[in-house]
This record gives C-alpha cells, sequence and structure tokens, in this order.
C-alpha cells in the first residue's frame, strides 16, 4: 500500500509499450498523451521516492523536509537548486542515489541562480565532513539561445555506493574564486598547445 | 594554425584551436584521427522529388513509418553545417569545447571529464527550421581513417551486438535501393567499428537510428523533422512544434502552433583495440545515470542524524 504511488508510473509505463509509442508512429496527440500519463506518474513515483529517501537518510531532523527530484536537469533547470541559490541565507543538499549495482563515480551538474564560488561538502556517516572543496560555476548551455543566462555548478560525486545513496551540501561562499584555490589533490584535465602539424 | 590538447588521467584529445572540432583521440594506448561533421538528409517528399526517382518509387515519402533520403546522389552526401565559432572552458571537473555551427539550432559542448575514459559530445538540435518546406533528418557523423570494410556493430537490443554488412542481408539476396536508408539500423546502446588497429565506439542515451554509410565512420540520426506525410498510416508528418495543437484535443484540421521542438542529448565516444569491450564497459552508466534530488535550508544547516 505504501507504494501506491509508484502504480501510476507502472500504468503509463504499460501503456507506453504499445508499438506506436515505442517506434514514435502516434499522432501528435497520442504522442503528447503518452508523455502527459508518463509524466504525471513520473510526478508521483519521485514525490513517493524523495520521501522514501528522506526518511531512511536523515532520521531526525527538519533536514531535507523539501526533498524533490529534479526533473529538468537535462535543460539547465532545477527550480529549488535555483531559488535556494538566489542569496546566502541557505544552503542546499543534493541526494545522489546509484541505481546500478556497482559503485560509480559521476559528475554532478546543478543550476544554480548566483555566479558565486561555492563549497562542496560530502556528508558522510554521523553528519562527518568527508570531502569539501570550493568550486566556480560555469554558464550553462541553455536549450533555447533566447533563455536568460544561467550558472552551473559542477562537482565529481567520488564513489557512489552501490545500490546506495550519498548527500552532498553545497553552499555560497563569498569568496571570490581563483585558480590557485583549485585543489590539487583532484586530478585536473590539462590544455597543451601545440603547432597544427 | 595552433591545436590545444586536452587530456584526463586515460585519454587526451586534440582539438582545432578556431573550430573546437575533434582532430585526433590518443586512448588505451591507440591513437586515431577522429572528426566530426553535422548535416542532415533531406526528407524524401513526392511533391518535390518525384522526377528523381523512377515512377514506381516515386511517391514514399520519408516520415514516421519510414526513413528515405530525398535524392540519389545526396544519399551520400550529408548537407553540412560548419562550426563557426569555439569556446575552451576549464571547469572545476573537466573542460568543455563549446562549439556553435553556421546552423545556428545545432549546438554541441564537448567534454573531457576528470577520471571518465570517453569524450562526451552533448547536442542541442532545434528547433529545426522548415521554412522551405523541406523536412531534415539530422545526423552526427564521427569519422576515422579505421578500415571498417562495411562493417559496423549495433545492439538493437541493448544487449547483443550484431554485425551489420553493407548492402548485405544475410537471408536474402538484397537489391539496394536507397544506399543510405537501407543501411540504417536501431541503435539502443552502442555501435562500434574497428579494424586490426583501432576501435572506436560510441556509446546513445537514447534510442537512435544510424549506420556506417562511408568506411570508417559512424553515423546518429539525432533528431527529425518531416513536413509530409508518408502513407503509412499516421496521416501527419513528423511535425512536433512543442507548441501544442488548437483547438485541443486535435481532430481533423486541428492547427499546429509553436515553432519547433528542442531536443538535447549526449553521445560518449571511446577509442581503444576492442569495439565491444569499450561499449559495454559504458553502456550500463549511460543508461542508469545517477538520481538527483535536491532539499534547501536555512543557514545555518546542520546535517545531524545517522546516514
Amino acid at each position: 500500500m505504501e507504494s501506491r504511488p509508484l502504480f501510476a508510473l507502472e500504468d503509463a509505463l504499460g501503456i507506453a509499450q504499445h508499438h506506436d509509442a515505442v517506434s514514435g508512429t502516434a499522432k501528435q496527440h497520442v504522442a503528447d498523451d503518452y508523455s502527459f500519463k508518463l509524466q504525471t506518474g513520473l510526478d508521483l513515483a519521485s514525490k513517493f521516492v524523495a520521501k522514501t529517501l528522506k526518511n531512511t537518510l536523515i532520521s531526525d531532523s527538519g533536514l531535507l523536509e523539501n526533498l524533490t527530484f529534479c526533473h529538468q536537469l537535462n535543460e539547465s533547470i532545477c527550480d529549488l537548486s535555483q531559488d535556494a541559490t538566489k542569496s546566502l541565507g541557505k544552503d542546499l543538499y543534493v541526494v545522489v542515489y546509484n541505481a546500478k549495482a556497482s559503485e560509480v563515480s559521476s559528475i554532478i551538474r546543478l543550476p544554480v541562480s548566483t555566479n558565486q564560488t561555492y563549497l562542496v561538502e560530502r556528508v558522510e556517516r554521523n553528519a562527518t565532513v568527508a570531502r569539501s572543496r570550493l568550486v566556480e560555476t560555469v554558464q550553462a548551455v541553455n536549450l533555447r539561445t533566447t533563455d536568460k543566462p544561467r550558472y552551473t555548478v559542477m562537482f565529481d560525486t567520488g564513489p557512489l555506493p552501490p545500490i546506495g545513496v550519498a548527500l552532498f551540501r553545497v553552499s555560497m561562499t563569498n569568496k571570490v574564486f581563483s585558480s590557485s584555490l583549485r585543489s590539487n589533490d583532484l586530478t585536473e584535465t590539462r590544455r597543451l598547445f601545440r603547432a597544427a602539424d | 594554425g595552433k591545436d590545444v590538447v586536452v587530456s584526463n588521467e586515460l585519454l587526451s584529445v586534440t582539438f582545432d584551436s578556431s573550430t573546437g572540432m575533434m582532430k585526433q583521440v590518443f586512448s588505451q594506448n591507440v591513437s586515431l584521427l577522429l572528426t566530426q561533421e553535422w548535416g542532415y538528409y533531406t526528407s524524401f517528399d513526392s511533391d518535390y522529388d518525384r522526377t528523381e526517382v523512377p515512377s514506381s518509387r516515386a511517391d514514399q515519402n520519408s516520415g514516421a513509418y519510414v526513413f528515405r533520403p530525398s535524392t540519389p546522389e545526396e544519399k551520400l552526401k550529408l548537407m553540412n553545417a560548419s562550426p563557426s565559432g569555439a569556446k575552451f572552458v576549464d571547469t572545476s571537473v573537466g573542460t568543455e569545447v563549446h562549439v556553435a555551427f553556421d546552423a545556428p539550432w545545432i549546438r554541441q559542448v564537448t567534454r573531457i571529464l576528470k577520471g571518465q575514459p570517453y569524450v562526451e559530445i552533448e547536442y542541442t538540435i532545434g528547433p529545426i527550421p522548415i521554412d522551405d518546406g523541406r523536412g531534415r533528418e539530422i545526423v552526427n557523423r564521427y569519422i576515422t581513417p579505421i578500415k571498417s570494410e562495411g562493417k559496423v556493430y549495433t545492439d538493437s537490443n541493448g544487449r547483443e551486438f550484431l554485425e551489420r554488412r553493407r548492402n548485405y542481408r544475410p537471408s536474402w539476396s538484397l537489391e539496394v535501393y536507397e544506399q543510405v536508408a537501407g543501411n540504417y539500423y536501431p541503435i539502443n546502446a552502442a555501435a562500434y567499428i574497428e579494424d586490426s588497429d583501432a576501435a572506436l565506439s560510441v556509446v546513445v542515451d537514447r534510442s537512435q537510428g544510424g549506420g556506417s554509410i562511408i568506411d570508417g565512420t559512424l553515423e546518429f540520426m539525432v533528431q527529425r523533422r518531416t513536413v509530409a506525410d508518408d502513407f503509412r498510416g499516421v496521416d501527419e508528418p513528423l511535425n512536433e512544434t512543442c507548441g501544442g495543437m488548437e483547438p485541443y484535443p486535435p481532430y481533423g484540421d486541428a492547427k499546429r502552433v509553436g515553432d519547433g521542438v528542442v531536443i538535447r542529448g549526449v553521445h560518449r565516444l571511446l577509442v581503444g583495440a576492442k569495439g565491444a569491450g569499450l561499449a559495454r564497459s559504458q553502456m550500463d552508466a549511460t543508461f542508469a545515470e545517477p538520481l538527483i534530488f535536491v532539499a534547501s535550508s536555512p543557514k545555518p544547516s546542520t546535517p545531524v542524524g545517522a546516514l
């Protein structure tokens, strides 16, 4: 009964097994209907998963109250992270869930509102901070050239446990970023110049 | 005239500093000349192209059920979009190369990321212009000197790789009418070409059509927009406008509004000795990206409690 919110997504995925959904040979308004059903299911499922993650992650504090799934990261849009980084007053928490049965490391790209320096900390067991580093923002690639410029914070998660989660805290700082701040304990990409031949 | 070499622990990529396009990749002790081009096939439309082909084949348009480029000559040649500017951006997790093209609806970011064994190509396509009344099928082609001898390997089911041979079918003798469309296959996870010296694998983040029309090349159709129906049952062209239809529900003469959909996708390129192993190493990670949830809390916030 707890996982009833997942049924809507299951239903929508079942309906989308129809050959014209899989192959794209449906009329446009039918394709719209498939996407509507899938998005409705996704919305319900993501709320359920967020609540489950919150309950298993942080048991006794008001933290992560508004934990939500970022549906439009592929469009460099995430309302909550952009809202939380408009001013210095809030901390942003990022929960990364690895669905694979093997350890992976990934690069997270998160839209933020302010072109500032951010401190990224990985929060481990008993709320100790395992890794922290300062990162600068990069201008996001907007989906449409006419969109307002946006910024992205990018950080490496380090090893994510198999079928597990990692928690990060991202805080805006008012430090001005300079390349000397680039921490050298992480290997960087290097750029060389040489003649065309 | 200068090249830029960007490298991480596992690979190094040489870029043309003015166009921002790749020239060469060195990875897993293999050095491979690798270039790339964007272009499109013009969709076959019997209203325009009927005279180019025998009358017996003059009606079949390109559309939802059928992919068919417009004219025989064009079949082998992409209408190229050339790069018009590049920006190299250092980030905290790697280097990005932002490339703009003379077709403003094609944009690309090439990423070399810390600790990742692949070159990530992120493309943003659209809205595809149709004001000249012609449909376009957008293709990204990777070009190498690999002596693939007409062979390409595609997964079709997300698991096994099948050998595909140009202008050939294993179970009947094929008469080739469509040199491009007849050599396109479904690619749901990855495709690769290889010879005794090198292999190029490309892992896709969504199902696409693609193939190897010319030796040493791999191409992927990343987006399509047609303006003619292919008379196979949908009864409308592939023309998503991103604005919906009016009046809605659209039965009969509904009018499309909006200027066209914009899509964004990723190709991950791996260079090495064996194509299958390269592809296999990234298929799962590309299919099951970590899920990201965010929350905010007023400062000072202390993450208490046990994970």
